[in-house]
């Protein structure tokens, strides 16, 4: 199937068994294409696409059968090798939820919530998202949806306040697991990204998930880097690949920052969470 | 960025590359700077200094003809994917439309998503608004016919329709899309004035697919661009354009009441060549 999409780059060279340096990079600049409009970072493809082609140009493409068909499958092997390798694992404690507005995180929180508590760990979840109207009201309803329990604390709290009352009570719970949601950022914001670093060292996260919108555009890598550098990040979710975005930003993340991508969100309902698949992620990305 | 710099095969890279980054996407980027090329062999540009104008100018063309006003009229329909912005944007248009003097009514017409009455109730009280709303689970079409017979009844200037966030690409939530549209039209056959698709700048090539499909669905007259206050430049607003023709009416610029703006294509065309 994936041929199918290089069809037109395949007809241009099929009847040619002698392989040229200049049909691999047009072949090549088709693969860029299409890699790039998937949303994968400029840069990431760029550095990608070099390796494939010293690989590729090391191999002696004149003796396979069909030496684009080989290329093809080569660039998906790769692909798959940069995004895979991650495990769907969540290590115990607080797991703060980041990222920027709209993504996704308190609707994963509840997701993550009920994923664990079918597992069968003690759960609770809290938000620190003072700013958003009726933010915690969100979480407070997934919760009781799951029946979890929602940790609330009084009006006029900061969200840091918020996050050490919840750290502090989880531990008195004995929960194995807190998710703590914190309001939508931009990473330009320096206000912001500096409170968040204070709530993570504050609660010293087990995990810190970065969560992306599939959609998201070539500022994807930029922005995952920022919060990154700030608070350091252990893991990301990949949300809303129930459309049909390509998800780019999976292989930009992965690929440059060496974040593991953990879990999938594939819908709006509290089951619509998956474990993430490499293989399957490297086809939709390749378009 | 390129100041002083000569025109050549690098330069133009370049410029490609910080046109993909914009989010104007491959094809568009590619097909810009071929214009480009030629046209510097044409008239024999040299330096950076002498093509950036006509790299503007080009930009231009393709997008200047989305410049949109906003109509003046009864009701506001406001769609698009999860998260975009729709909810908020409402509170920032509502604040707008009673600081002109208007009686506004919002439309809790989001009747899936926990919380999503709510948040509207906290923009309806922020900007002075009234708000209809059901229980959450309700049809959403129901909520849309007691609003507009709320707002005949008690002479509401403008009434602004909230719905939930859904992906294109589910069949069902489009069909409800349309459903709801349907009852506006029904009960004011010259409404809606407004069918407005609300866009994340963040989103990359996936927008021209949204646009495509939601245009299709319900007839988009106008889109809201949120979010141009991150880093992300919205450039998948130029082949939207150029391929489906639909006005640019807003600018999302942040999370608060005054954060709305008027799209202004020769600004928008210098912040994504700046
Ligand atoms: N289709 C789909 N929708 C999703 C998915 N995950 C979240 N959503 C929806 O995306 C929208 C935004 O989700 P939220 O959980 O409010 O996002 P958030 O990151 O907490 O937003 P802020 O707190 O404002 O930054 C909601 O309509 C969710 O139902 C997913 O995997 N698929
Ligand atoms: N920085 C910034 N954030 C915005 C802008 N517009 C909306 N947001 C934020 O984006 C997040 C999602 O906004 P909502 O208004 O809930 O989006 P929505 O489309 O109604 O979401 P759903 O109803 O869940 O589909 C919130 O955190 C908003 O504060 C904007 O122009 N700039
Ligand atoms: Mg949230
Ligand atoms: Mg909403």
């Amino acid at each position: 199937l994936l041929t199918q999409r290089f069809s037109k780059a395949f007809s241009k060279v099929e009847n040619s068994r002698k392989l040229t340096e200049k049909q691999i990079n047009d072949f090549l600049r088709e693969i860029r294409s299409a890699l790039l409009e998937s949303d994968a970072d400029y840069e990431v493809v760029k550095d990608f696409l070099k390796r494939v082609r010293e690989k590729a140009l090391q191999e002696d493409l004149t003796k396979k059968v069909s030496p684009f068909e080989h290329l093809l499958l080569t660039v998906y092997e790769e692909l798959v090798k940069v995004l895979g390798g991650a495990v769907s694992e969540l290590k115990k404690g607080t797991v703060l939820f980041v990222g920027l507005q709209g993504t996704g995180k308190t609707t994963t929180i509840g997701k993550l919530a009920k994923y664990l508590k079918d597992k069968g760990f003690k759960v609770a979840v809290s938000s620190t998202d003072v700013r958003r109207p009726a933010a915690m009201l969100q979480l407070q309803r997934l919760a009781e949806k799951i029946e979890v329990p929602y940790y609330h604390f009084g009006e006029g709290l900061s969200a840091l306040e918020i996050a050490k009352k919840a750290q502090a009570k989880a531990k008195e719970d004995g929960v194995d697991y807190l998710l703590l949601d914190t309001a939508g950022r931009l990473h330009i914001d320096e206000e912001l990204m500096e409170e968040l670093s204070s709530i993570k060292s504050a609660v010293s996260p087990s995990e810190v998930l970065y969560v992306a919108d599939a959609m998201q555009g070539q500022e994807a890598l930029r922005t995952a880097k920022v919060f990154h550098e700030k608070v350091g990040l252990t893991g990301a979710v990949l949300t809303k690949m129930d459309g049909d975005a390509r998800g780019g930003v999976a292989f930009s993340l992965r690929s440059a920052l060496g974040i593991p991508i953990k879990f999938v969100g594939v819908g709006e309902k509290l089951e619509d969470i998956e474990p993430f698949y490499p293989d399957r992620v490297a086809q939709r990305i390749m378009g | 960025i390129f100041a002083g710099r000569k025109v050549d095969e690098e330069l133009l890279e370049e410029l490609e590359e910080r046109l993909i980054r914009a989010d104007i996407g491959v094809k568009t980027a590619g097909q810009l700077v071929e214009e480009l090329r030629k046209e510097a062999i044409r008239k024999n540009i040299k330096t950076w200094e002498g093509l950036l104008p006509v790299l503007r100018e080009k930009l231009l063309s393709y997008i200047g003809g989305c410049k949109g006003e906003l109509k003046e009229g009864k009701v506001y329909l406001f769609l698009g994917v999860n998260g975009s912005g729709k909810t908020t944007t409402i509170g920032k248009l509502a604040h707008r439309f009673k600081s002109q003097g208007k009686k506004v009514l919002l439309c809790a017409g989001d009747t899936f998503r926990s919380a999503a009455i709510e948040q509207l109730q906290v923009w309806a009280q922020r900007s002075g608004a009234d708000i209809v709303y059901k229980e959450e689970g309700a049809d959403p079409a129901s909520v849309v016919y007691q609003a507009l017979e709320k707002a005949q009844k008690e002479n509401y200037d403008v009434v602004l329709i909230d719905t939930a966030g859904r992906l294109h690409t589910k069949e069902p939530l489009i069909r409800e899309l349309r459903k709801i549209k349907q009852v506006v039209q029904k009960f004011y056959p010259e409404e809606p004035t407004e069918t407005l698709l609300v866009l994340d700048a963040t989103i990359g090539q996936n927008s021209l697919s949204q646009a495509k499909v939601f245009k299709e669905a319900v007839d988009v007259s106008g889109i809201v661009l949120t979010k141009l206050d991150g880093s992300a430049k919205g450039g998948a607003v130029v082949p939207i354009c150029t391929e489906l023709k639909i006005p640019i009416k807003l600018l999302g610029v942040g999370e608060g009441l005054e954060d709305l703006q008027e799209f202004e294509p020769k600004t928008f065309v210098e912040e994504l060549t700046s």
